[in-house]
């Protein structure tokens, strides 16, 4: 007779946390349409990635255009990460992490010690 | 390490003293109020020991330099919250001296007794924000206290180079710190 294993659930609790559906755009690149990824121009553009195109007047599209790929990549930078210009998992993963609500790149501006 | 626009600072004179007050109505009750101030006072201590700069607790919160106070959602700043984790805190640059906390977050100042896997260590939150009241922006550097982002049940509140560097070109260098002491700091947590 063949006894049952036993089965272990580990619950996930962040599903409720704020950009979680960001995973959904995981591996996305120029020219991926996703719906659901004008929020996350929205993002970029909250931290001062992204400002909105005259072409799009007061929305972002979903499509992963040029300029929001120059946004990942700037991101990719600030941060630290390996520059893909791509939604990969660790930038996507950096991206979903919590964090100060301070733009990192409007009205700020940098210097090296010399 | 980086500045807001203009490189905005305090300017209180040559020998500066900033004071700070808890809102008398905006707080957290999970957490007692003598524990958050010790908290705070030991984030203000270690920007206070490179800069030559002071920091007072008043109870007078109006006449503060420096405002801190948890809030939830949109609390008029034009800065909303945005509930569980997303954007923890948030400060503005000099001579503002608004500190704002999420009140939705799980905070936490002992991981040990908050097992919450959303926990945020509370000073290191704190130890951040106050390099924003201070007028240090974002920095690139991961190990950096000035460095965006923060995870949950992660605690980073030591002054790192970078952030020392920043605030120094700003405010000088406190009399009794010794660089020394910081690199033999960095060299030991490296190893």
């Amino acid at each position: 007779r063949i006894t049952p294993g036993q089965v272990t659930v580990i619950t996930i609790d962040d599903q409720n946390a704020t950009w979680y559906n960001f995973t959904r755009f995981k591996d996305a690149e120029k020219g991926c349409h996703i719906s659901g990824m004008s929020e996350l121009k929205k993002y970029f553009q909250r931290f001062g990635y992204l400002s909105i195109p005259n072409n799009q007047k007061d929305n972002f599209t979903d499509v992963f255009d040029a300029q929001f790929e120059s946004a990942v990549i700037l991101y990719q930078q600030k941060f630290g990460l390996p520059v893909t210009g791509k939604l990969d998992s660790e930038t996507i993963s950096t991206i979903m992490s919590p964090r100060c609500g301070v733009s990192d790149t409007e009205s700020t501006i940098h210097a090296m010690k010399h | 390490f980086a500045y807001f626009y203009g490189r905005p600072r305090w300017d209180r004179g040559s020998s500066m003293t900033l004071t700070y007050a808890f809102s008398p109505t905006d707080m957290i009750d999970y957490i007692s109020l003598p524990e958050i101030k010790t908290v705070f006072k030991r984030s203000f201590s270690r920007w206070a020991s490179v800069i030559p700069v002071n920091f007072t607790e008043i109870d007078d919160y109006p006449s503060a330099n420096i405002k801190i106070g948890f809030f939830k959602g949109d609390h008029g700043d034009g800065q909303p919250f945005d509930g569980v984790l997303g954007v923890l805190a948030h400060a503005f640059s000099p001579e503002n001296g608004r500190f704002h906390l999420d009140e939705d977050e799980t905070w936490a100042i002992d991981f040990e007794k908050v097992k919450s896997k959303k926990a945020i260590d509370l000073e290191s939150v704190a130890t951040h924000e106050i390099g924003h009241i201070l007028g240090l922006a974002h920095s690139s550097i991961k190990e950096a206290v000035m460095y965006p982002s923060l995870k949950p049940r992660s605690k980073k509140v030591n002054l790192k180079l970078d952030d020392v560097e920043g605030v120094q070109a700003l405010y000088g260098s406190n009399p009794n710190f010794k660089y020394s002491s910081l690199l033999a700091y960095e060299n030991s947590y490296n190893k």
